[in-house]
């Protein structure tokens, strides 16, 4: 919808020949309305816009005989620049098994993207994966990870009565033991500011030492996706993001802001609620989504 | 607020600023600072504090269609009955329980319906707090049809003459025509089971949700004729502001915030509150 606002604006400036400073003032506006709307952070936002600004008047856009689709040119390419300024492969450890652990606020598909990338991996590099499932709290959580596990043919490791960290360790020694290749750890969904469950990831990734941790974020994360991120990074140090519920019509915008801010890669992204409805990130197709 | 004695436009870019990362859009933003800043200067108010008080006045009248959790039961058209939507993950579950724990403790009789038929142990996790709360509950084998269940919820609810039946369904994308057909569906089966349209039809929205919550309510509104909104998750730093304009354009009242995972962790929107957490 952005292009379509543009193409009217800069109709009637093509009209009149060329772009006048208060054009682009007025092109900057309606992209800083549109990615605001998209949920991109506020800061972001402003550094964004001042970068294209300097990017298109760098390119002397006031002398180009199109404007609107130069503008549209330059936001589009810094917007992949910076979504797709991270590698989307797959790191395994030396010798295996590999460890992966997955984290992030309540409800936002970690359970569902456990079996995914257990799925994922186990066809594309054909390596035996396995589970873990750490999460203690919610109800029927290590039924739901086990239901699901089985239904992929993935092994799964539960264990009641035990801390997490505790289910975690003895679960990659039976697991390593087992013979699996990679083990994916399933944690309980946690607000960044919880101070002693930060705490108790801390202590499984200080004591399992996983080879990649993944952020679970929602897509249609608002304006606080930046501070989440953030404090999931400074408390854990995560090596990639996976984004959910790309099949809401949500236009994305915590993806950029999250990028700019972390510059933490999005590996994978969930575009639905069945186990094959997971990709790798493509930087350009969320791109368009953004701008809308 | 301390550092400007008398506004100016740094001032409004600040509220504005404000207003937006706390997921207020930029449209509403805009609006409320416009209709504040041109009172301000018909009337020459320069005093902060005063700016202030227009500023909340301002958008807890945004907040109150006809708000409020009006938790009384009309005995007189038993069983009262309730559903909840929304889409994946945003709590739907767990507001059920402690709606049925509210209910339980001011000694309503409360029949569980597990209508989620689709997703893995949705019915252990209601199940769970129907055995923590010794609450009957109506389910079926998982992938029968969710409006069956709603239908031998509502029968058995007349036959033990239950005051409240909640609902529970599977979360879903508005943007699925097929999952939202089959909500439509679901609320046929009671509409012509009761004889009149369930008595809230109630829209969960997770407060960490940007713009698109938006169109979620819409949507599901579209499809529905929503009662109320519950919005959870305030325990988190996001604040909800997107339901300034979900409120203020669609008139649907809100009318629960859940603060916590415990069972406990539910109470009536409060639109003087929830305006103090906007400006915090
Ligand atoms: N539509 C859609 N639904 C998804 C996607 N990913 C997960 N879900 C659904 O979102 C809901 C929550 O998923 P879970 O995997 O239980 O989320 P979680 O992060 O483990 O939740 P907690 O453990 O409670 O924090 C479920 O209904 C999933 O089926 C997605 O990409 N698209
Ligand atoms: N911190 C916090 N977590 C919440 C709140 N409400 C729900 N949750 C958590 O959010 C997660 C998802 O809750 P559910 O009740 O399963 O959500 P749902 O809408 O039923 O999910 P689906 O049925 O999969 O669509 C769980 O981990 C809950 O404990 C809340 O108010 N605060
Ligand atoms: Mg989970
Ligand atoms: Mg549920």
């Amino acid at each position: 919808f952005l292009s379509s606002k543009f193409e009217d604006l800069f109709y009637k400036i093509r009209n009149r020949g060329r772009l006048s400073p208060g054009d682009l003032d007025e092109a900057l506006r309606e992209i800083r309305l549109a990615l605001l709307e998209a949920d991109v952070n506020f800061k972001v936002v402003k550094e964004f816009i001042e970068r294209v600004r300097t990017n298109a008047l760098g390119q002397n856009i006031l002398e180009s005989l199109s404007p609107s689709q130069q503008v549209i040119k330059i936001v589009n390419e810094e917007i992949i620049k910076i979504l797709g300024s991270g590698s989307t492969d797959i790191i395994f450890a030396g010798r295996p098994p590999t460890i992966f652990m997955l984290a992030g606020l309540q409800g936002t598909g970690k359970t569902t993207a456990t079996i995914k990338l257990a799925n994922f991996i186990k066809n594309k590099y054909s390596r035996r994966t396995s589970v873990i499932a750490a999460d203690i709290y919610r109800p029927a959580a290590s039924i739901q990870l086990n239901d699901l596990a089985k239904h992929s043919g993935i092994e799964v490791f539960t264990a009641s009565g035990k801390k997490p960290l505790e289910i975690v360790l003895e679960g990659v020694d039976s697991l390593k033991k087992g013979g699996n290749d990679v083990i994916i750890i399933d944690t309980a969904g946690r607000l960044q500011v919880d101070v002693e469950m930060m705490q108790e990831l801390k202590d499984i990734k200080k004591h399992i030492k996983p080879h990649q941790v993944y952020l679970v974020l929602d897509a249609m994360t608002g304006q606080e996706a930046v501070n989440i991120a953030e404090k999931f990074n400074s408390e854990i140090e995560f090596d990639g993001i996976i984004l959910t519920k790309i099949d809401s019509d949500t236009r994305g915008g915590a993806a950029l802001s999250i990028n700019h801010v972390t510059k933490k890669p999005i590996k994978f992204i969930s575009t639905g609620e069945k186990t094959d409805e997971f990709e790798v990130f493509h930087a350009d197709r969320i791109a368009s989504r953004i701008l809308g | 607020w301390n550092k400007f004695k008398k506004t100016n436009q740094d001032f409004w870019e600040e509220i504005e600023e404000q207003f937006i990362l706390n997921d207020v859009s930029a449209a509403t933003a805009s609006d409320i600072i416009e209709e504040v800043k041109r009172k301000s200067l018909m009337e020459n108010i320069n005093d902060i504090e005063i700016i202030r008080h227009l500023l909340k006045e301002k958008i807890k009248n945004m907040l109150t269609p006809e708000t409020a959790g009006d938790l009384k039961i009309n005995v007189e058209d038993k069983p009262v009955v309730w559903m909840l939507v929304g889409v994946n993950g945003v709590g739907k579950t767990s507001t059920i329980a402690k709606l049925a724990n509210y209910f339980k403790n001011i000694g309503t009789s409360v029949l569980l319906t597990a209508a989620d038929t689709f997703r893995a142990a949705a019915y252990e996790q209601i199940n769970h707090f129907a055995e923590l709360l010794n609450l009957p509950i109506v389910h079926h084998q998982r992938h029968s049809d969710p409006g069956a269940v709603v239908y031998d919820s509502i029968e058995k609810a007349i036959a033990k003459n239950i005051d409240i039946v909640l609902i529970d369904t599977a979360g879903r994308m508005h943007t699925s025509y097929n999952l939202m057909e089959e909500l439509k569906k679901i609320k046929k089966v009671i509409n012509k089971k009761i004889n009149r349209e369930p008595d809230e039809i109630l829209i969960v929205v997770d407060s960490t949700t940007g713009q698109n919550a938006k169109a979620q309510v819409a949507v599901f509104n579209e499809a529905l004729s929503l009662t109320g909104i519950i919005l959870t998750k305030t325990d988190g730093t996001s604040k909800g502001g997107v339901l300034l304009t979900i409120s203020n354009e669609m008139k649907i009242p809100v009318k629960f915030i859940t603060s916590g995972e415990k069972i406990d962790n539910i109470s009536n929107f409060d639109p003087a509150n929830f305006t103090e957490m906007l400006f915090s």
